[in-house]
Parts: C-alpha cells; structure tokens; sequence
C-alpha cells in the first residue's frame, strides 16, 4: 500500500519531527 | 496479563502478522484482521510523526492544497500524530458507528502512544473499525459506514 | 519587580530559579515577562548568555493574545528581532533589520506608546 504514494515513508513507530527554525514563517528576509 | 508497556513492546513485531491492509468494499481501503484477535487486546499502534498541535493549521492547509487526505489523529492538548506521509497501516483503519475497536492514548516509559484495541473478538477476515468521534461541527460530513447503528454523520 | 512569568509562557521552557533566565529546546515558544505595559516609553535588555548551534531566538514585544506556542512575531500580537541574520518578524513576515546577534550579545529592545491611552 505504501506504493500507492511514492513519497510516503512506512514507519515501525512514532518519530519525532524536528522542527525548521523556519517552521512558523511566511516569509525571510 | 503483561504490563502495559511488555505488551506494547511486542506489538511492534505481532501487528504486522496480525493486521494488514486490503481493499474494503465499503471505503475503498481498510485495515484487516490476519488472525483471529481477542476482546482488550492490543491490536496496532497509529504511528507517525509526532508533531506539536500548533502545526496542524498549517500542515492540514498544505495537504489540502495539495489534494492529498489528512491522516491525523490527537494525542493530548499538546501533540498530535500526523500520518498523512510517514506512519504504519493503521492510518487505514476507517471509522464505524458500530465498530469492533477502539483507540486510548496510553502513556508507556515517558512517552505516549496511540494504541487499537480489540472492542470484542475479531474473526480473521474481518475489517477493523473504530468511533472517530469527531467532534460536533455545522457543516456535516455523511457517515458511510453502513452499520444499523449508523449515526448517518461523522460530526 | 519585572521577571519571567511562571504562569504565562509555554510549560515546555526552562526558567532559572531567580526566573531572569530562560532556556528552550526543540521548536520556538514564548515566555512573556510579570508585568505589562500599556503608554509610554520603556525598555529592556536582555543578553545572550548561550546559543548552542542550531538554536536561535525572537525577542521583542507581545500582547497578550500572543500564541506562547509559537515564536514572537508569529501572529499579529507580537514584533521580535531574530537572532539570524538579525531579521525582525511580525505576522511571520521577516524584514532585514540588521546583522545578526548571538552568545555573549546583550540586546536592547524600546517601545514607545502614546501617553494617553
């Protein structure tokens, strides 16, 4: 089934997304 | 009669021999049982990607966006689970008015986990379902889950 | 006396015992100070006592209805100056501003309200 949507990634367990230090923003400078 | 987290821990290699994902006549796809599981047990955890609450806004525009179906589900005030593109055959599991599961947030060795368990005996073949309990919402979506107990909307 | 608020910042952050000092990890969130204030003119400072790499931090001015679960100048309650690049943000919009700052840099942050209201 994970064929279905090449960019899906089968996880054993949770993992922990690491936040960008970008994450919140619109735009930089 | 094993704690908590020495179940858990075998969950990790019994789900994949135990649930698989298959196609389902009602919803196109679902979750289904290998083998015959017993009423409590530990069925599959619905992993992904841990991700903090703030970001769900965010992610559930760009999915959107993006044509791609929203894959995720609550943990407490703070996190949520997101396996719309990183998580294990329970995101498949559809949801049913009458269901034969049910979810619980258990907290094992610091960490939470979105556990399935067994509501009753579930025969081999069968499709594994649970209540999403969406909450109540204006704008209604239908339920298909076609159960004589259907309560004809998801919210 | 003017110090980090216990009750009124995301629980995630570490504050010092003398709660003039703030640690965090992972994703940005916010902790405001005891006390507000509504006309005039004020400042503070605040200095960089350790940025490991990778870390970073938005300091400025917020509302109230500033989401402590996101880093100052996400939202329009909140005006912060980034310490990449030296950017400031409001409404997750970043302008240049100046250099950026880092470990050992005490920074100076002013606001200037009107005095009657």
């Amino acid at each position: 089934w994970s064929a279905f949507a090449p960019d899906f990634k089968e996880l054993d367990e949770n993992v922990e997304y690491e936040e960008r230090e970008s994450e919140f923003d619109l735009t930089d400078e | 009669n094993l704690p908590m987290a020495m179940k858990f821990r075998q969950l990790k290699l019994t789900s994949k021999y135990s649930v698989g994902v298959y196609r389902s006549l009602i919803h196109g796809r679902g979750l289904f049982c290998l083998r015959d599981i017993e009423a409590g047990e530990m069925v599959i955890e619905y992993a992904g990607e841990v991700i903090r609450s703030i970001l769900t806004d965010k992610r559930e525009k760009y999915y959107n966006s993006k044509g791609i179906g929203c894959y995720m589900f609550r943990v407490d005030d703070n996190f949520v689970v997101d396996a719309t593109m990183k998580g294990n055959a329970a995101r498949f599991i559809n949801h049913s008015c009458d269901p034969n599961c049910y979810s619980r947030v258990v907290e094992i060795l610091g960490h939470k986990h979105i556990i399935i368990f067994a509501l009753r005996r579930i025969l081999s073949g069968e499709e594994l379902t649970y209540d999403y309990k969406f909450p109540f919402e204006e704008d209604k979506i239908p339920c298909t889950c076609g159960s004589r107990k259907c309560r004809k909307f998801l919210n | 006396t003017v110090l980090l608020a216990l009750h009124d910042r995301a629980s995630q952050l570490k504050i010092s015992e003398d709660r003039l000092a703030v640690t965090g990890e992972k994703g940005y969130s916010t902790v405001r100070a005891t006390h507000s204030v509504t006309k005039g003119t004020w400042y503070w400072e605040a200095t960089i006592e350790e940025m490991p790499e990778g870390s970073a931090t938005r300091m400025g001015w917020g509302q109230d209805y500033a989401n402590l679960q996101a880093p100052l100048g996400y939202d329009k309650f909140g005006y912060s100056w980034r310490s990449k690049k030296g950017t400031t943000f409001h409404e997750s919009v970043g302008k240049h501003y100046s250099p950026g700052y880092s470990e050992g840099d005490t920074l100076g942050f002013m606001i200037v309200l009107p005095q009657n209201n």
